[in-house]
């Protein structure tokens, strides 16, 4: 949207139109631009450069309501990663790995998904590339049994952090909803406090089905934070501000591509400027 | 889902008699709100609901005892000619006939293409699976352990640049009497040019009988971008909706086949490799319409 412009139909027609293609969603979209013309009447704002500001503001406002940090504050810090098939948890948890390594944190592994052709084996050339050790069983073995090694294996060698990787799941296969709801109780009676943060992994070229998505998995494991990944696409992820609104469940990190530095927390202003670029 | 809403337009209209403009405007509203909650691109709404409101001001509206079932209708009618039309089957040609799937990271496009080798296996068919993704850790992995799965071979040249993988497996389909070949690419960017010349060279060098678009059901407005981008690089003959299991309403569907014209062959229904089915235009638009 040019600077200078008058806040005529088109302007804010305009508006709506750059938040849909966005997927911020219709309902979302038409209720954001109805408040931010209200306020810009009530503020007396004439310039389409003020609006924009405004709109900035507002999305930087509600992003920043929340807990945008990963919490690494117990010994060891649990997170379990979970998600529907394709978003990026597997490449998402070697990129962690990456950075927590790098920070010297002793990092340890676990290969929640015995399910998938070649997941361990996926996750094991990740754990070698990065230089971590892996927790794994059999393809076909209970995650439940992996789980709870995982986290004897990170008490007993006082890891500092244990990231666990879970089968792909769509939300509306209750009996895998189950599965997972359980994996979180065996962590929580394993380690009290934990798990300390449960990630969504959430593909930014979703649609509205994200809302599902989190609406559910928030349900079944409760959900701490979002990874929003794919965002070096031409996707601009807007679904997260529903998310947000919504549900209240913050984004804490990005992926940004397919190597293992290419991990960024989450900035509200980026992500705004992004969007509106 | 969509019949509701616009009986609630209508119901002011008992007794009333006439449908007016403004009545059809306020359908139309409902119509394009409808299909942006499902995901449909916007601008594909636009030209979509300009093409319905063509027919809501005619006669089958205008003097319907139910007008708001008949824009349903007409909606639902409009939507399976946009999907249907032209045959869902794959066009194979000469032997070894060649298949390429292609796609964004995460699309489904390895199960896709053990599904695909799995249906064609049934059909009396010999394909050779061959694994062009080098890039992506144990993504060959993945594909022997499908294959295995189903007992369709797979072809591959560990870390070898993708083209020449790919023409020597037409070689090794020859020499081995397999006589389709189905190309499980890695997942790229539309916007990555080197890699959308990867599968230009691929193309160029094979001349595929079929080249399919791979998307999520679950994609959103970027359905549009994607599609168009990879068939005006490659020239698609055909599209696979995965995960179509999920309970996303599915409007990538519309936005891709609305974009390049291309069929919509196949649906992925399951992670197992059983759960490929042909597309019903029909039963996508009553999934879209909610
Ligand atoms: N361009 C890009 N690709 C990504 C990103 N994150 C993951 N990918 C790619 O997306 C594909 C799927 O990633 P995975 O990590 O296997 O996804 P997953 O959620 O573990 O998949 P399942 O375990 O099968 O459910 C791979 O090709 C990754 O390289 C990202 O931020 N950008
Ligand atoms: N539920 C469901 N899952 C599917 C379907 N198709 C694929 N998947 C799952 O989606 C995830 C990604 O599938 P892949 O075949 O690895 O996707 P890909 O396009 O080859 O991924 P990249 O090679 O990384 O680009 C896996 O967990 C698959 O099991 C489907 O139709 N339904
Ligand atoms: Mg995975
Ligand atoms: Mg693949």
């Amino acid at each position: 949207i040019k600077s200078n412009r008058k806040l005529d139909d088109d302007f804010w027609e305009e508006l709506e139109e750059i938040l849909i293609y966005a997927d911020v969603g219709v309902n979302t979209s038409l209720n954001l631009v109805s408040n931010i013309q209200k306020k810009a009447k009530k503020q007396k704002l004439y310039d389409s450069s003020e609006v924009m500001d405004l709109i900035k503001e507002e999305v930087t406002n509600l992003f920043n309501n929340y807990d945008n940090s990963i919490n690494l504050t117990s010994s060891p810090t649990i997170i379990l990663v979970v998600g529907v098939n394709g978003a990026g948890k597997t490449t998402s948890i070697a990129k962690m790995a990456h950075r927590y390594k790098k920070e010297n944190k002793k990092v340890i592994l676990a290969a929640g998904d015995t399910f998938r052709a070649a997941a361990i084996d996926q996750l094991q050339v990740w754990a070698s590339r990065v230089g971590v050790e892996l927790i794994k069983h059999q393809e076909g073995s209970d995650p439940g049994a992996v789980v709870f090694d995982a986290i004897s294996a990170a008490k007993a060698r006082k890891a500092d952090i244990l990231i666990i990787d879970t089968a792909g799941r769509l939300q509306n296969k209750t009996n895998l909803m189950k599965e997972i709801g359980k994996v979180r109780n065996i962590i929580e009676r394993e380690l009290p406090g934990a798990p300390h943060e449960v990630l969504l992994v959430v593909d930014a070229t979703t649609g509205q089905n994200a809302i599902s998505q989190a609406r559910i998995f928030k349900e079944a494991t409760s959900v701490s934070g979002i990874i929003l990944t794919k965002l070096d696409g031409t996707a601009k992820g807007g679904i997260v501000l529903a998310v947000a609104e919504e549900l209240e469940i913050p984004v804490k990190l990005i992926g940004i591509g397919e190597g293992m530095e290419d991990l960024r927390d989450f900035s509200p202003t980026d992500f705004i400027e992004a969007l509106f670029g | 889902g969509l019949s509701d809403r616009l009986q609630d337009v209508f119901r002011k209209l008992k007794g009333k008699g006439k449908i007016t403009e403004d009545d059809v405007k306020s359908a139309m509203r409902e119509v394009r709100l409808a299909l942006l909650e499902a995901d449909v691109n916007f601008k594909v709404v636009k030209d979509f609901t300009s093409k319905v409101r063509e027919r809501a001001v005619g006669q089958e509206v205008l003097t319907s005892l139910t007008p708001g079932q008949q824009i349903v209708k007409i909606v639902h009618d409009e939507m399976t000619d946009l999907m249907g039309g032209s045959e869902s089957k794959l066009v194979l040609g000469k032997s070894p006939a060649v298949i390429m799937a292609v796609g964004l990271q995460g699309a489904g496009k390895t199960t896709s293409a053990a599904k695909l080798a799995n249906n064609l296996l049934k059909q009396g068919r010999r394909p050779l699976l061959v694994a062009c993704d080098i890039y992506r850790p144990a993504a060959i992995k993945q594909l022997q352990v499908l294959g295995e799965q189903i007992n369709v071979p797979v072809f591959a040249m560990g870390q070898n640049k993708p083209l020449d993988i790919a023409k020597a497996s037409v070689e090794f389909a020859k020499s081995n009497n397999r006589d389709i070949i189905i190309i499980d690419t890695a997942g790229r960017l539309h916007i990555d040019e080197e890699l959308m010349d990867e599968l230009k060279d691929i193309k160029s060098a094979l001349n595929p009988d079929e080249i399919l678009l791979v998307v999520d059901a679950m994609t959103g407005q970027d359905a549009v971008n994607i599609a168009e981008a990879f068939n005006v690089d490659l020239g698609l003959t055909g599209l696979i909706l995965t995960k179509l299991d999920g309970d996303s309403r599915g409007g990538a569907a519309l936005s891709a086949k609305a974009v390049t014209g291309c069929p919509i062959k196949f649906v992925g229904m399951g992670e197992k490799l059983d759960a490929l089915e042909v597309f019903h235009p029909d039963r996508m638009a009553s999934r879209i319409l909610g």
